[in-house]
């Protein structure tokens, strides 16, 4: 706003991108998807279900002061303190999931037996920064 | 037992290291008491090869015995059941189980017996071996699952009566096993399309398993009519129906912390201040399926 007048000639439609980039900044921490099928571990011969497996991953910068966007704890802030005023070998907070769901998997044991098991924490559904 | 500690899970996930190098120090796994390092063997096979190290590990050949096609097929039912398309446990209270394990009787045992498939009396010899349930398994349900094929047409009533016998090895005698306990039953069902037939035959299992018995030695003789008994109409004539030997269906909850604890997420779902904790109730049919059968049953009175 220094020179207000240079403001940038663009389309209307285009300004809107413009201006989206202040409201929701790039490249911060967010679960992108990620999706693997057992044939290509070649697992597919004990695996019989699912076929597909979504467990998605998290990326991305996490902002300086981490706020309520991401439920973060006080101690990832006093973190980010850390490694910009005391000690820079301390991490800054990492993106990293925050929740997961379950998967259920149908699978042939070495015995021959069939055995269905719901295993726990297994797709990241959610991401935060600590 | 089941601590969402990320401190917790760090130490848990040391135990997820290749049993192989248990011999040094070095390996966490060497510090922990034999049981729970024969515990790390029996994990599942999908964490074990997660946890083995490189890509290398990912495709060993481990040979696995083939299972059979018609156990297969209903498996892939009840994962159809109870999962959704993206293989994300259904969110319905009803089912406790979070572990399923289809076992077929062992082979040899089949060879004993001979002319199955003939007449209408069929005795089988069954001996099911249990080594892949683990002590965090807890039985909830057994069930011996029969599939049949018959030319009886669909939806008309079948009585079968059932003699089931648990036999003992013991070590005097070990040709001829003993009989330790048995129990007489008839069994009364509709034929349908997808013909299986269910005996539950939890509290007749209940003692064995729960005493880690892992070699489970039966003999079943199962004999069925056309008819209903309760309508005093004279049991038709013996059916010629081919029985293939029964497999074993254990539902089973494990408590270890890599499954999933259905009551865990839905109590957080409804965490809130104030709001009562609810329990499932004891009688809850950890298949659910009384409630289907209560429903069930009432249809079929109406029918």
């Amino acid at each position: 706003d220094e020179n207000p007048k240079e403001a940038p000639a663009t389309t209307p439609y285009n300004l809107s991108q413009y201006f989206k980039q202040f409201l929701f900044p790039q490249n911060e921490c967010e679960l992108h998807n990620f999706r693997l099928s057992f044939s290509q571990l070649k697992w597919d011969r004990w695996i019989i279900a699912p076929h597909r497996y979504s467990p998605q991953y998290c990326k991305g910068d996490c902002p300086r002061v981490v706020g309520h966007r991401y439920g973060s704890a006080v101690h990832t802030m006093v973190q980010n303190i850390i490694y910009e005023k005391l000690d820079s070998s301390v991490p800054k907070p990492s993106c990293v999931p925050a929740e997961y769901s379950p998967l259920s998997v149908l699978t042939i044991e070495p015995d021959g037996s069939i055995v269905y098991k719901e295993y726990e924490d297994m797709i990241a559904t959610k991401c935060t920064c600590r | 037992p089941h601590s969402r500690g990320r401190v917790a899970s760090e130490e848990t996930s040391g135990l997820l290291v290749a049993p192989e190098d248990t011999s040094s120090e070095l390996n966490p796994l060497w510090w922990l008491p034999k049981g729970v390092r024969r515990g790390y063997a029996l994990l599942p096979p999908l964490l074990k090869v997660l946890s083995e190290r490189g890509p290398q590990h990912w495709d060993s050949e481990v040979p696995r015995l083939q299972p059979d096609s018609r156990a297969l097929r209903y498996m892939k039912r009840l994962y159809k059941m109870s999962a959704t398309k993206e293989g994300i446990p259904k969110a319905n209270k009803s089912h406790l189980y979070n572990t399923v394990r289809l076992f077929t009787p062992c082979s040899e045992c089949k060879h004993r017996h001979g002319d199955l498939g003939k007449g209408d009396i069929h005795s089988v010899d069954l001996l099911f071996n249990l080594d892949r349930v683990t002590a965090l398994e807890h039985l909830l349900k057994s069930v011996l699952l029969y599939s049949f094929d018959t030319s009886v047409p669909i939806s008309s009533s079948i009585t079968c009566m059932c003699h089931l016998s648990i036999k003992e090895h013991d070590f005097s005698s070990p040709v001829c096993p003993s009989v330790s306990h048995s129990v007489a039953f008839s069994l009364h069902f509709q034929v349908r399309k997808r013909k299986w037939v269910e005996i539950d035959v939890t509290s007749f299992l209940q003692p064995l398993i729960a005493t880690n018995r892992r070699d489970i030695h039966m003999a079943v003789n199962v004999t069925c009519l056309m008819g209903e008994p309760q309508r005093n109409t004279d049991l038709e004539s013996p059916i010629n129906m081919a029985l293939v030997p029964p497999s074993l269906l254990l539902y089973l909850n494990d408590t270890s912390e890599q499954a999933y604890h259905r009551w865990n997420s839905l109590r957080h779902r409804r965490k809130g201040p104030g709001r009562p904790r609810q329990r499932p109730a004891p009688l809850l049919d950890p298949t659910g399926d009384k409630e289907n059968s209560q429903g069930t049953r009432a249809s079929r009175r109406r029918r």
